[in-house]
């Protein structure tokens, strides 16, 4: 028996959100220890991984460890359905091939559930080698999207330089440039607004606008975006949900032939 | 010339 419930069914909403249109389909994998994903997009450039711990959730019991296989798009059907201030339970049976979730307002004067049919889905866990990082930049995440979007418009990718004197994203493109230089911030009281880098050597990389767009959904999930980049390995840019655990994405870089 | 890299190059299966 799977059964695990949300008080605050908008942040499950939230991450799916962050997830669907970078997926078609996924598998959850629910243990005792909580609900991990991990999946590629299509075109094997992107690396999803989630993470929920058990005790983020308001209730929790995992008898036997399960891999659940969803279609985003339903899954997003089914969350359509729910009120934002729902409470959800996601609920299934040992072996079962159907999930249930269970919606519930505040007041609990309106319940209404919803069986989804699982998948099969053949997945391959990719291993994540340790990494001893360059640069770790840590921003406001919404700062971090307005940038993406900004450059998207002017070409197809982006570099992001890190120095110790801070960050830049750069693009080029047809009809011009772009430049936007973040400094380091001296804003020890707001922790939500400031740039924090944390540098060991420079490191400059290009990436693909298109997929940094994809993962910019995950705003709504966290006030501060970490980056973490080193030379000729993914970039790692990770949302921390609150008392929840956390969503990363990996994206490899455009390399020199 | 720049050419985007799969994830796979970098990361193996378990």
């Amino acid at each position: 028996m799977f059964e695990a419930r949300l008080v605050n069914s908008a942040t499950f909403k939230k991450i799916l959100d962050a997830i669907k249109d970078l997926l078609d389909q996924a598998s959850f994998d629910c243990s005792e220890s909580g609900i991990q994903l991990q999946a590629m997009d299509n075109s094997h450039v992107s690396l999803v991984s989630l993470n929920l711990k058990s005790d983020g959730f308001d209730k929790y019991r995992c008898d036997r460890s399960l891999t659940m296989g969803m279609n985003l798009a339903s899954l997003s059907k089914v969350f359509r359905c729910s009120g934002s201030d729902d409470t959800v339970t996601i609920k299934a049976q040992d072996d079962a091939d159907t999930v249930t979730f269970m919606f519930e307002s505040k007041k609990q004067e309106k319940i209404s559930d919803y069986e989804m049919k699982l998948m099969n889905l053949d997945q391959e866990h990719l291993g994540i080698p340790e990494t001893e990082f360059s640069c770790i930049i840590k921003m406001p995440s919404a700062e971090f999207a307005r940038i993406v979007r900004d450059l998207s418009q002017f070409g197809e990718s982006i570099v992001i330089s890190c120095t110790k004197e801070g960050v830049k994203f750069s693009t080029q493109g047809d009809i011009g440039t772009g430049n936007v230089k973040l400094a380091q911030t001296n804003n020890f009281d707001k922790e939500e607004e400031s740039v924090i880098i944390d540098m060991q050597e420079p490191v400059s990389l290009t990436f693909a606008c298109q997929y940094l767009n994809l993962f910019t959904k995950a705003t709504p999930l966290s006030n501060q975006v970490t980056l973490s980049m080193c030379d000729n390995v993914p970039l790692v840019v990770e949302y921390q949900i609150p008392d929840l655990g956390h969503l990363c994405y990996y994206l490899a870089p455009k390399i020199e032939e | 010339k720049l050419s985007q890299k799969s994830i796979t190059s970098f990361f193996k299966p378990n």
